[in-house]
C-alpha cells in the first residue's frame, strides 16, 4: 500500500508514555457538570472559560462555508433557519445547547451546527 | 478515528482512542495542518458528569458539544465512537427529522444518554445496536469483565454487525479506524494495518495504558488530523486524556 512508505508509516513507537516530547501537546482541563442544575446552567463555567477558542473555532468554520459560498447565504441559513430545529431536538439536549449559545455569545444557529456536525459530515 | 478494546492476561480492560477530526476543513499551508483540526484542540475538555455530587459518567469532550463521543461509566463499561461515512449518511436523516420523522436519535445524544443511563455493557450494547440513528456510525464499547469487548457497526436503521472481543479465537482486542471490519480499508487511509501490527507485536502479556499509548502514538495511527488519545481503565474508573500533535513528516489523514 502507498501509505506504508517511510516516513509517514513509523516503526511502532516505544517508551512515549508518561507523554512527552513533540507528539504531546498538553494536558487536558477537567471540569465538573452537575446534572442537578437546569440543563441551561450546566455548561455556563466551561463556556465561560473556552468562550475565545470556542468563537474562534465557530469563525473558521464560517470563514471556510463563506469561501464556498461567497454571498455569505450559507450562514444566514444557519443564522436563520438553524435556530428552527432547536426546539425539536430532545430534552435535556436542547436547552443544554440554549445554554451553550446564551453563555458564549454565539448565535444560536451556529452553536446547533456545531453540535449536529456529525449527521451532517457522515458522507 | 482509532479505537481499541483490549483485554489483558489478568482480564483487566482497557479502551484507548485516537480522535480524528477535519478532514478536508481548510488546510493550513504555512503550518501544514487543518485548520478545524487546530482550532479543536483548546476546546478539548475532561468533564465529570455528577448528580448528587456524585460521578455519573466522564467524558473526553469539545467544549459546547453537548453529545458525547468518547466516555466512560466507572466499574461498568467504556464507550467511544467512530465516524462511518456512507452515502445513505446523516443527511438524509436530517432531512427527515426536518420533514417531521422524528424515531431516529441523534448519534451523540444516544452516546450521552447511554452513559448516563444505562447500568451495564450488556445494556449499553443492546441500546447502542438497537436504537434507531439518524447517521450511521462505530460504536467501541468495552465492558468490566473478560471477553466484555466488541465494535458495533451501524447503518441508520440496523446495527449490521458485532465483533467480539473472542479469546477462544485469539481474539484479544477489537480494533476500529473509519472501515467495516470485513472489508479492506481505502488503500490510502490505512490505519487498521499500522495499528493491528502494533498491537500484535505489543502482546496481549504486555498490554497496559502505557503501551495502547505507544500504539496511539505511532504514524500514521497519529496523524495530522489527531486532536486528543483518552485512555480508560474501566475497573479503576480512569480515563485520562492528551492533546496531540504529529510533527513532520505526518500523513494528513
Amino acid at each position: 500500500s502507498a501509505q506504508f512508505v517511510p516516513p509517514y508509516t513509523e516503526e511502532c513507537q516505544t517508551g512515549m508514555y508518561p507523554p512527552k516530547g513533540p507528539t504531546f501537546k498538553g494536558p487536558v482541563t477537567w471540569y465538573t457538570i452537575d446534572l442537578d442544575l437546569p440543563p441551561s446552567e450546566r455548561w455556563k463555567l466551561i463556556i465561560t472559560d473556552k468562550k475565545a477558542a470556542l468563537v474562534n473555532m465557530i469563525q473558521a468554520i464560517k470563514d471556510l462555508a463563506n469561501a464556498f459560498v461567497p454571498s455569505g447565504k450559507l450562514i444566514d441559513l444557519v443564522d436563520k433557519d438553524l435556530p428552527l430545529i432547536v426546539n425539536t431536538l430532545p430534552y435535556p439536549f436542547n436547552e443544554e445547547i440554549k445554554g451553550v449559545a446564551t453563555a458564549s455569545g454565539v448565535p444560536l444557529g451556529e452553536v446547533v451546527l456545531y453540535n449536529i456536525f456529525y449527521e451532517i459530515f457522515t458522507v | 478515528c482509532t479505537s481499541l478494546v483490549a483485554e489483558d492476561s489478568n482480564g483487566n480492560l482497557i479502551h484507548g482512542r485516537n480522535m480524528d477530526f477535519g478532514l478536508f476543513m481548510g488546510w493550513d499551508m504555512k503550518n501544514r495542518s487543518w485548520l478545524i483540526t487546530e482550532k479543536l484542540k483548546p476546546l478539548v475538555v475532561n468533564i465529570d458528569f455528577q448528580r448528587g455530587n456524585k460521578t455519573v459518567f466522564k467524558s473526553t469532550n469539545f467544549a459546547g458539544y453537548v453529545g458525547m463521543l468518547t466516555g466512560i461509566k466507572p466499574h461498568a463499561f467504556t464507550l467511544t465512537m467512530n465516524e462511518r461515512f456512507s452515502l445513505d449518511g446523516g443527511y438524509i436523516g436530517i432531512v427527515e427529522w426536518i420533514l417531521g420523522n422524528r424515531d431516529g436519535m441523534w448519534m451523540s445524544f444516544l452516546t450521552r444518554s447511554v452513559l448516563e443511563n444505562a447500568t451495564s455493557y450488556e445494556e449499553a450494547k443492546n441500546l447502542l445496536a438497537q436504537t434507531k440513528l439518524l447517521a450511521p456510525a462505530y460504536f467501541i464499547l468495552g465492558g468490566n469483565q473478560t471477553g466484555q469487548g466488541c465494535v458495533i457497526t451501524r447503518s441508520r436503521v440496523l446495527s449490521l454487525d458485532i465483533w467480539e472481543i473472542e479469546l477462544k479465537l485469539g481474539r484479544w482486542y477489537v480494533l476500529e479506524t473509519n472501515y467495516d471490519h470485513w472489508k479492506e480499508p481505502l488503500f490510502l487511509d490505512n490505519r487498521r494495518t499500522p495499528a493491528m501490527k502494533c498491537m500484535n507485536q505489543t502482546t496481549q502479556a504486555n498490554i497496559s495504558l502505557k503501551t495502547v499509548y505507544d500504539v496511539l502514538s505511532t504514524k500514521p495511527v497519529l496523524n495530522k488530523l489527531t486532536t486528543y488519545t483518552t485512555l480508560m481503565d474501566v475497573n479503576k474508573g480512569k480515563l485520562e486524556s492528551y492533546i496531540r500533535d504529529c510533527p513532520n513528516p505526518c500523513m494528513p489523514w
